[in-house]
């Protein structure tokens, strides 16, 4: 978080802000869903700190080194842990021994004191990884309170199951958190959100219709699309995407020639040296180059910087080729991939880089070239700023959601890479107490942090309010105006499936002007649109529930996005925004309508004072394309001179409906 | 048969006061598994708070009786999230 409040206009530098309009969240408390915490971590000082508010119920349980009463304060004010679930389901008994954890609150992964650091972590000054990343860390709101639920387990990567998550989601609405971050996902196929097998989404509908929003991550399945997680409507889901900082580290090869790759590598030079690339005779010379699978038949790496090739996303391809060549004398790793916006360092300081294939094949053909091939790599700088540009993680989830693609999902994006904030001895990729992950895991808290600070503005807005405020008032570009590229292959411009409304702004959703509010009753008709039946809805809620027939549109849910998956010819829907700014108010419609795509806006003004505070418009919406198409995208935008309300609009023709187009 | 961790869920909570509710859970499990001791050792959470509902180890038939029951709304097997 070193970069990441500059990077999203939340500095603290700036003495008027929502940062300091709102005390830094101070009174709020945030409940996060994680592996715990640790509670030593300088992160957790309550330096500073009022008293614990007044209507806070909750309380640390002790267990293993874990003092209820000495290990938490002013600032980590709750820590619980909820096992009984995982433990009745797991078929092997939990063995500590080999999977390292504590029965208690405390966290053994460091993800969960990870994520609490991001969300509202004291000020910690010159913190770093290795020198990397260097600066003043703290949590998007500093002085909110955390309240940390224990339910995922070290099994190896962190195991969360419904039942303790649902336990925890019960208790935290007891005990009165203000807001829930969590940063855990599924798996693809999805359950249905009345189905409670998702406990998320059923845990979120109970917290959510008591007015505590929950914030989710988007998962980290991208970039494919229709991989997004967390897809209930009344959930906050949040995308990950980069900071303008990057970790290059340079490659100086025998020619002179510098290739800047990116590490986390904070060790000492590796002084010119031979390069290598493995590779064989006969019909697949490359094989014995791939990463994954290095062989060293005909080369020797003793001393000497190996080039690897591959096709893997995950990291493991990274940490197979730099353990390969560590065993086998080599001195340095430099591994040729697409990019996936994962960095990590490797085991014992070994140097490790990535390059992407362009540049990997510049070295190949070095190689190639010279009889005898040099490279000498340094250590990882810190560039941040321009010319770093922003982009959608490769890996974070893509929409459109496989549960109801009329439901805009993911909602906002929010950095995610290479975050650096607090975590526990037992992370190995610690140093000195913090360090640097990339996951929408780390998004959501950052989301999270600003909801903090939004609810001790708004302390009366509905979940649904603060969630149209942050999708309608998002960055389409980053902060300094340049566009924003979805990773992947190809690399191309993000839309509202890579990142929702956009990146958040945390200023502008502060004043959104309007919004596009919902309650129980906008969730009730979500439901009975999706086709839930009358007695799973009335249960759900509470109350007796007869959906209407015909059944509602889940084009007509009041979303602050249009997303229309299926349009054949023409269809009208409706939305109602309420005034949340001046009282006497004027707003004329903008459209950029997607392309080949009629959008018509009925009425295209709205006159607002203090007895108009809500208003409906219809949006008619035509195509003229006559075949099924891919997804367009564009934007309806309500606009009084002060404040742009934009909501991002995508649609798909469908002629032939329930058709999968894989021909 | 085999237990497995099942969830029963039924909903927004009836009572406001979280003992009635419990109370509620465990009497509905008792009339499935026949003893009071039987229902507390398979109990293993009551939600009573936010919303009704509980977790408790049950085999395929109970957890289909169960389901039968009066306000219960689903009755589903447990499973997992990860880290993202």
């Amino acid at each position: 978080t070193t970069r990441t409040w500059d990077y999203l206009h939340l500095s603290s530098h700036f003495p008027t802000n929502l940062l300091h309009e709102t005390n830094m969240g101070d009174g709020i408390i945030i409940g996060l869903l994680d592996t715990g915490v640790w509670p030593e971590s300088v992160v957790f000082n309550d330096e500073g700190l009022g008293p614990i508010p007044a209507r806070w119920k909750g309380h640390c349980q002790s267990g293993q080194l874990f003092n209820g009463t000495t290990d938490c304060n002013r600032k980590l004010i709750g820590a619980k842990f909820f096992i009984d679930g995982f433990l009745a389901e797991n078929i092997q008994p939990f063995n500590t021994t080999d999977n390292p954890d504590f029965m208690s609150p405390r966290d053994n992964i460091g993800h969960g004191t990870h994520t609490s650091t991001i969300a509202a972590g004291s000020f910690v000054a010159n913190a770093s990884y290795k020198g990397l990343a260097i600066g003043t860390l703290r949590g998007g709101a500093p002085k909110a309170r955390i309240a940390m639920y224990k339910v995922c387990w070290n099994v190896p990567m962190g195991m969360c199951s419904s039942a303790d998550i649902l336990k925890a989601f019960d208790e935290a609405i007891h005990d009165g958190v203000d807001l829930l971050s969590l940063s855990l996902g599924t798996q693809i196929p999805l359950f249905a959100e009345v189905d409670e097998r998702d406990g998320i989404s059923v845990g979120s509908f109970h917290a959510v219709t008591k007015g505590i929003p929950v914030i989710c991550a988007a998962a980290n399945d991208g970039p494919a699309a229709q991989t997004v997680h967390n897809t209930a409507p009344w959930i906050l889901t949040v995308a990950a995407t980069t900071l303008d900082r990057s970790l290059p580290t340079p490659i100086t090869l025998g020619n002179n020639k510098t290739i800047l790759g990116q590490a986390m590598y904070g060790g000492k030079e590796v002084g010119f040296t031979d390069l290598v690339y493995p590779e064989n005779p006969g019909l697949r010379p490359a094989l014995a180059g791939v990463c994954e699978s290095l062989s060293f038949n005909n080369t020797s790496p003793v001393g000497k910087v190996v080039l690897c090739f591959t096709a893997v996303i995950r990291r493991s391809a990274v940490t197979a080729a730099a353990s390969a060549v560590r065993a086998a004398g080599g001195v340095g790793v430099i591994v040729a991939r697409n990019p996936v916006d994962v960095l990590g360092p490797c085991a014992n300081d070994f140097p490790c880089v990535v390059v992407d294939y362009e540049l990997g094949t510049q070295i190949l053909f070095y190689i190639r070239s010279t009889r005898s091939p040099i490279v000498k790599i340094s250590p990882s700088q810190t560039l941040t700023g321009k010319p770093v540009a922003t982009k959608v993680a490769t890996f974070s989830s893509r929409g459109p959601s496989s549960i109801s693609p009329a439901i805009l999902k993911p909602d906002i994006a929010a950095p995610g890479v290479s975050i650096l904030a607090a975590s526990s001895p037992a992370d190995p990729f610690m140093d000195g107490g913090f360090a640097l992950h990339s996951g929408t895991s780390m998004a959501a808290p950052v989301v999270s942090g600003i909801v903090a600070l939004l609810k001790s503005l708004h302390p009366t807005w509905s979940p649904a309010a603060i969630r149209s405020a942050i999708v309608t008032t998002a960055w389409k570009t980053d902060p300094f105006g340049e566009p924003i590229f979805a990773e992947g292959s190809p690399r191309k411009l993000a839309n509202p499936f890579d990142y929702g409304g956009g990146l958040i702004n945390p200023h502008k959703a502060a004043e959104p002007g309007l919004i596009y509010d919902m309650d129980t009753q906008d969730y009730i008709l979500y439901m009975c649109s999706a086709g839930y039946n009358d007695s799973s809805i009335s249960q759900l809620v509470g109350d007796v529930i007869v959906c209407p027939n015909p059944k509602p549109s889940v084009l007509d849910v009041n979303l602050p996005s249009i997303t229309i998956p299926d349009l054949k010819t023409s269809v009208t829907l409706t939305r109602t925004v309420t005034n949340v700014g001046r009282v006497n108010s004027v707003y004329r419609a903008v459209v950029e309508p997607p392309f080949g795509v009629t959008v018509r806006v009925t009425p295209n003004v709205l006159v607002f004072n203090s007895t108009a505070t809500k208003i409906s418009f219809k949006v008619a919406v035509s195509t003229r394309h006559k075949v099924n198409t891919g997804y367009y995208f564009g934007s309806l935008s309500w606009i009084d001179g002060v404040h742009v309300v934009s909501s991002p609009i995508s649609v798909r023709t469908q002629i032939l409906q329930f058709y999968t187009d894989d021909n | 048969g085999k237990s497995n961790v099942h969830i029963i869920y039924m909903g927004e909570r009836q009572s406001k006061d979280p003992e009635c509710v419990t109370e509620s859970h465990h009497e509905m499990l008792e009339l499935i598994l026949g003893s009071k001791e039987a229902a507390f050792k398979s109990m293993v959470y009551s939600y009573r708070h936010g919303f009704s509902g509980f977790a408790a180890r049950l085999t395929e038939s109970q957890a289909q009786k169960i389901a039968g029951l009066p306000g219960v709304v689903h009755v589903l097997e447990n499973r997992f999230h990860a880290l993202q």
